[in-house]
């Protein structure tokens, strides 16, 4: 016993104390940094960084990102190309429609590839439902007409949404958000949803709603990639999008589509008129088309006062460039 | 790229949802 005694190592306090000291120290620095990342306000960019990017030709980019996504490749270079871009993004080939990769004539066709029919179920109790895959990058309340695209950076509804039908009676102290509702009893709620390049690019409608109105911005195509809307103030009022307005069981209701370089060009299923990513355009303008005056021409079963959509049923799709 | 909603609804409305959370078409946004 006594031999086994003196074979042990003798227990040194001090050097055993300093590295579960230094060890816990080190847990509490790293934990507070973290939570201090978490709270701080996003660094934004500056003025003349936003200018910057803002002139770079991505519009220019994404369309010739999209012809070169258009030509056909080889039967025996699909495998390897779209298996190379499944394991990069994380695609999930087993809820596609059409699982063989000789298939797909491009990557084009590839990323706008259809899901089987029940791997999409509706949630019937939730009057909302997500109108597309993807990550939620924010949500909440509106409050005094600024809108949240990440925690802490912000955007004009006006600027978004464009100008109402409404006037806002310069006399009264109403806001372009009160504007917008239809009874002081409600509010004024948004979601913002972010498709990575890896995700099914349909988007379906979230409620029964009627669109009365398409607004197409002409725009920069920056990238809205969770880490630059944190980067750029105001994003998503410089990018192309089509805003769809209109009426839900509730009041107003509007569903965007935000154009990226990589995904440029935003397609409506009911909407053939509609054209994105043109070469030319004026800064600043924007297209209306009210589907209230040609509901019979947009779709067949088009009820009067807008185009009818139910919850779930597919909209569009977002397309490379 | 990026779908946002914007929508009217009552007060008492309530998400069920979490910031970066990862979500499917269908699912739940929230309810009354």
């Amino acid at each position: 016993l006594s031999t086994a005694r003196r074979s042990l190592p003798t227990p040194r306090p001090l050097p055993l104390l300093v590295v579960t000291g230094s060890g816990y120290l080190g847990y509490q620095y790293y934990k507070r940094r973290d939570q201090h990342d978490k709270t701080a306000l996003p660094h934004l960019a500056t003025p003349t960084q936003v200018a910057l990017y803002h002139s770079f030709p991505t519009r220019l980019l994404s369309r010739t990102w999209g012809r070169l996504n258009g030509l056909n490749l080889p039967k025996w270079l699909r495998k390897p190309i779209y298996s190379l871009y499944i394991w990069t993004f994380g695609v999930n080939m087993q809820e596609a429609a059409v699982e063989d990769l000789h298939h797909y004539k491009n990557l084009g066709e590839f990323f706008r590839r259809r899901l089987k029919p029940a791997v999409r179920p509706v949630c019937p109790s939730s009057c909302m439902t997500s109108p597309a895959d993807g990550k939620i990058l924010h949500f909440g309340r509106v409050k005094n007409s600024e809108v949240e695209q990440v925690k802490g950076v912000t955007y004009s509804l006006e600027n978004f949404l464009g100008p109402q039908m409404r006037q806002i009676d310069v006399s009264s102290s109403s806001s372009f958000r009160d504007l917008l509702l239809s009874s002081p009893d409600n509010d004024l709620f948004h979601v913002v949803v972010y498709l990575a390049p890896g995700d099914y690019h349909c988007f379906h409608s979230p409620t029964d709603w009627n669109v009365e109105l398409r607004r197409h911005f002409p725009g920069s195509l920056m990238s809205v990639n969770p880490g630059v809307a944190r980067w750029i103030k105001e994003l998503f009022c410089l990018n192309e999008r089509v805003v769809l307005s209109g009426q839900w069981q509730y009041g107003f209701f509007s569903l965007t589509a935000v154009g990226a370089t990589n995904v440029g060009s935003i397609r409506l299923y009911f909407d053939q008129e509609l054209q994105t990513n043109c070469p030319f355009y004026s800064k600043g303008s924007f297209q209306d088309r009210s589907y209230v005056a040609t509901s019979n021409q947009v779709k067949g079963a088009a009820v009067e006062g807008g185009v009818a959509l139910q919850k779930g049923e597919p909209v569009g799709e977002f397309n490379l460039g | 790229s990026t779908i946002v909603l914007l929508f009217e609804a009552p007060k008492d409305f309530s998400f069920n949802l979490h910031p970066g959370q990862r979500i499917k078409v269908g699912e739940g946004l929230g309810s009354l």
